[in-house]
């Protein structure tokens, strides 16, 4: 299958609704300057596929959900207070899935094609597509990359058991 | 549990060598590195670790400690292309994983990417080095709006632009 | 013991901002951004933490922890010669602090070591970078002769080519 | 002060003896491909200035020695059993140092032109040159810049009272 494209709202520093497409690319590239909000794509990714917030730079999943410049910005009742990412993801027999995970302040709510699930069923979903949430082997963070190479001998094990 | 975790080690150490000789042949190399993993336990595999070793064209076997940050990477993409022939996820997103590589390693990842991402494989990478991203079907710019405060993006198919 | 780090405190806090701005002004940003050092224990200083809180330009004020790779870098390598400037060493040595930097990024870095190396303040910098290294007094070449199997220098001086 | 050479004997990568000089540079560069001994030159400084090896990569002083190709080289009786790093330093009133570490399996030896030393008179002359061996706050090996922002408010006290 392939990830034809993203649907991101209020999600880190996307304010309002962005959508990018994929389209039939199979090596494509994301680039821009330092800040820009590249890592943060990676991190709607990651998210919407139901990676834990602590693999995303942030101590909790309400950093997730974008904050605009004014400090007292609690008090402000034009700050979102959800944000979702969608993922359209078209599997090997052409059947196309949206999933969808939304955060309030405290929660995360999945839902496929419309329909609410609960996070296992979702994370199941992505197990038959070979994309194991919990081994987070497709995924590499910045400043990761060199680890992968380092880990200890039981790490390594650990990822072997996972994947098999 | 002994039967899933070595049919994956069979397939992964299978897979090691041939991965990190593709990513460090050269011309003045022509044969590549060497690496492979190898069992603490064989008996019950699981229960202990799995080392790995890499050995770059022309060096000693060493600690992979002693490996310089170029030289890891090299090492860590293999292991994790290897690891993904085993099971592959439909993707993989990687964010600057050539931060620490020269122009002839970033050429090297550049063409491993090119020659395997496919309908199968999709390849999803964050970059700042112009060496890699020119090589991508696509590019999703990412840019800072300040008016809006927020991160935006800009698709552009290179395919379209063949004699670049 | 609360005079003498006092002293270093002061005059650090008192160099940071304009160090930053200075490693942070761009056309679109021409005032920079903004960074401050806070005391946790203003009594016993030493016995307790000193804050470092660094402001992109344009961006809220926000944690480290939530920067991107390359503004955590910028923050970094400003309080990095906020330091220095007390009681400075007689030379620095860097080894590939810019992999993280775009090129834009790259260059103000280059301009503040071209700007303040001198007599008192030497530069010896580790880089991948052309943009970086171009910008240097002499390059030392460092490269392996396979037969010895040894690491070999070559050292060139650039002010001996100034047309490049 | 500045440095004005270094020389090498049988350190990490570099076999034999190596000199290089930064001549009147202020800001000099440090190129060359991945693996070829950028970093080891750097840390080839760090050793003669004192700093302890678990600094350098290496779990033991001995790991700096030079290692040839050969597996079984401690039977090797060409195999190098010392080596040492001068560094030739220029003090800002125009007298010389020679600042010489050399290594055999265990032991550091100190040599200030020519006369043997020990490490705490050694640790003092560099003291008095503002080179605070125990800040290393002017050495920032691979792979550490970011950290420099993000270390906790206590590190960057210890910091500040080193440097005081
Ligand atoms: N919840 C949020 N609301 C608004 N802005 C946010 C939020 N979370 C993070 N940001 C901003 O996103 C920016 C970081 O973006 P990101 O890490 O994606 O950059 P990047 O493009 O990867 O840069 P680099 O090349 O330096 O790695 C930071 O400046 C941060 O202020
Ligand atoms: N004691 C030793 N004897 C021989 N070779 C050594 C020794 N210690 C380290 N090396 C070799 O030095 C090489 C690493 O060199 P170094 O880390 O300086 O590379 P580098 O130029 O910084 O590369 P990069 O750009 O990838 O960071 C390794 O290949 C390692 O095998
Ligand atoms: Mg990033
Ligand atoms: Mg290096």
């Amino acid at each position: 299958g392939r990830l034809v494209g993203l649907e991101l709202h209020n999600f880190k520093s996307y304010r309002g609704t962005t959508k990018v497409g994929f389209g039939t690319s199979y090596f494509t590239s994301i680039i821009g300057p330092n800040g820009a909000g590249k890592s943060n794509m990676m991190d709607a990714i990651s998210f919407v596929l139901g990676v834990r917030s602590q693999n995303l730079r942030s101590a909790n999943v309400k950093d997730m959900i974008y904050r605009g410049r004014v400090m007292n910005d609690e008090l402000d009742d034009k700050v979102p207070k959800s944000a979702y990412v969608m993922a359209i993801y078209e599997k090997a027999n052409g059947e196309v899935l949206k999933l969808k995970r939304t955060i309030t302040q405290r929660n995360s709510a999945y839902t496929v094609n419309g329909e609410s699930v609960s996070s296992a069923v979702y994370a199941n979903l992505l197990k038959e597509e070979n994309i194991l949430i919990k081994a987070r082997n497709f995924l590499v963070f910045q400043g990761d990359v060199e680890q992968i190479a380092s880990q200890s001998a039981r790490d390594l094990t650990n990822l072997l058991e996972t994947v098999s | 549990r002994y039967a899933a975790f070595m049919e994956a080690f069979v397939h992964i150490s299978g897979k090691i060598d041939s991965i990190y000789k593709e990513l460090t042949k050269s011309a003045s190399s022509p044969l590549g590195g060497s690496a492979f993993l190898t069992l603490e336990d064989e008996d019950e595999p699981y229960n202990a670790g799995v080392k790995y070793h890499a050995m770059p064209p022309m060096k000693r076997f060493r600690d992979m400690e002693l490996l310089s940050g170029g030289e890891k990477t090299i090492a860590a993409l293999a292991l994790l292309f290897a690891v993904h022939s085993y099971h592959p996820s439909p993707f993989f997103v990687l964010d600057e994983v050539d931060a620490a590589l020269d122009n002839s390693n970033v050429n090297k990842i550049a063409n491993y990417i090119s020659t395997n991402a496919g309908p199968n494989f999709q390849f999803i990478v964050i970059s700042l080095k112009n060496s890699l991203f020119e090589r991508s079907d696509a590019l999703v710019g990412i840019y800072r709006e300040q008016n809006e405060n927020s991160s935006k993006t800009v698709t552009m198919d290179l395919r379209e632009y063949p004699t670049a």
